[in-house]
């Protein structure tokens, strides 16, 4: 473990730790991707079976623990105790577009049969377009809410950091997971796709006008 | 091997 990726790890917390904590303060999810973040619970689902398996340590099995309980108190903030002011029309990307091309890829490029490989090879799939909904949204009511910046720049920093971190490992190890490596980038892709979108508002915000 | 290298990852 290098440090790369545990101030990784941390960013990712922080990103998840903002939302949650934006949705539990004003007790609103405006502007907020429930799918997003009904994915995000589906991929730490599938990729973290076998917590109660395969130990690797403390450390990463706390934060797995840790993972999972953010992000199921977010599905549950968004669906459950503030659905009323969850933006249903605007969050109309359809999650089986991902879910079922990621479970298709899952199965086909996992690099062993075995139960527990295809559901890592799918997460990893469908962690690197879980933000398509969010970003769909944004780009359907044209607004932006700061959380939502604050959390993807997290998510960005978080991929940049596992990548460096892949490429460390790589040099210093001489092996890397070619399909880490490549959603890893696709992902950071679509995190930079939404800043380059979203630049004119984001401007605006800067400007005091516009901010949501 | 490089599944348990995984392992170390979230």
């Amino acid at each position: 473990m290098d440090i790369l990726q545990i101030f990784g790890d941390y960013i990712h917390l922080l990103g998840m730790f903002i939302l949650l904590m934006k949705l539990c303060l004003t007790r609103n999810c405006g502007g907020i991707s429930g799918k997003t973040q009904l994915l995000n619970a589906i991929v730490f689902t599938t990729r973290y079976m076998n917590l109660t398996t395969t130990y690797a340590s403390l450390y990463i099995t706390i934060m797995k623990i840790i993972y999972i309980s953010i992000t199921y108190c977010t599905v549950l903030s968004i669906f459950l105790f503030f659905r009323k002011t969850y933006d249903r029309e605007r969050d109309a990307f359809r999650m089986e577009l991902l879910i079922l091309p990621c479970a298709v890829l899952g199965l086909f490029l996992t690099e062993y049969l075995d139960t527990m490989e295809v559901f890592w090879t799918f997460s990893v799939f469908l962690e690197a377009v879980s933000i398509v909904p969010q970003v769909y949204m944004v780009s359907k009511s044209k607004q932006v809410e700061s959380t939502v910046v604050s959390y993807i720049s997290c998510l960005g920093l978080y991929r940049g950091c596992y990548l460096m971190h892949w490429l460390y490992t790589y040099l210093k190890l001489g092996f890397f997971r070619k399909m880490s490596v490549a959603t890893g980038i696709i992902q950071l892709i679509f995190y930079c796709d939404f800043f380059a979108r979203n630049l004119p508002i984001l401007k605006q915000k800067n400007n005091g006008k516009g901010f949501e | 091997n490089i599944i348990s290298k995984r392992h170390d990852e979230l």
